[in-house]
């Protein structure tokens, strides 16, 4: 489960860093 | 360019570091290398003078990262005239700390029995990068959320044909760590770490996007003034 959300954290650092 | 080490580690071609003009004819040319967990410093030695040379010592100034001699530089004597050498003079970083401009500048006292010659050479901060510099994901994105933006650098590396997983393998063997992948828009973004010997960290984003040979590598850590160092050891491992 926490890297379920550790895999999601990322993706969402990913897409805020490219649309902010 | 640099030589490819089986590791893939990058090591610099030498370069002039003491003209046999400056040297009363010891020329000193270098480079470093991290070998197996060891810094080292790599020198080619000429003697041009019309005298043997002998008793060989070196010295450093005090530096950014504490870097000194771990041991006595090893040097066959006497080098008699023509006579050129390669010695490696491995290196620790427990020498008194002083922070200098630039950061890896590296100022030395080599002697021998003619005289004193001084001269600075400039090591690639990822010489100082450690083997286990791999941060884990989750202490990662509490750091990068942590770092204030003010401390965020960004820089962009050109004419780099490489895809992502060519450069994160190329990086790895400088001891930059990918974290994680994401692909967003057609971009690569690659969540990297590196740990220095002093125990700074130094988190990296890189974004490669497809069929543009140019990257993007933003640099986030507490000691801002690494930053620069630290991209010109990306360009520097991407390019070679």
């Amino acid at each position: 489960e926490l890297e379920d959300g550790l895999d999601e954290a990322f993706s969402r650092l990913a897409e805020s860093r490219t649309n902010p | 360019g640099g030589v490819g080490m089986p590791m893939g580690t990058f090591v610099p071609p030498k370069t002039l570091w003491l003209p046999a003009m400056k040297g009363k004819g010891l020329e000193i040319m270098g480079t470093f290398a991290r070998r197996a967990g060891v810094i080292q410093m790599e020198m080619t030695l000429t003697n041009k003078a019309m005298s043997v040379m002998t008793d060989f010592a070196i010295q450093f100034n005090r530096n950014s990262f504490g870097l000194a001699p771990a041991g006595p530089l090893q040097v066959p004597t006497p080098l008699s005239p023509n006579q050129t050498i390669d010695v490696s003079l491995p290196l620790n970083n427990g020498g008194p700390v002083m922070k200098m401009e630039p950061l890896n500048n590296l100022q030395v006292a080599v002697k021998n029995n003619i005289d004193v010659f001084y001269f600075s050479c400039q090591y690639p901060i990822s010489m100082l990068f450690v083997e286990d510099g791999k941060m884990d994901r989750q202490v990662f994105l509490a750091t990068w959320k942590d770092i204030p933006n003010e401390n965020e650098a960004q820089f962009q590396i050109n004419d780099c044909h490489l895809n992502s997983d060519a450069a994160s393998n190329k990086l790895q063997g400088s001891n930059v760590f990918t974290i994680a992948k994401r692909t967003v828009e057609g971009q690569d973004m690659l969540y990297q770490s590196m740990k220095l010997t002093n125990g700074i960290c130094v988190l990296t984003e890189l974004r490669v996007q497809t069929g543009s040979p140019t990257y993007t590598v933003s640099l986030k850590c507490r000691a801002a003034e690494v930053s620069q160092c630290v991209f010109q050891c990306y360009e520097a491992a991407l390019k070679n």
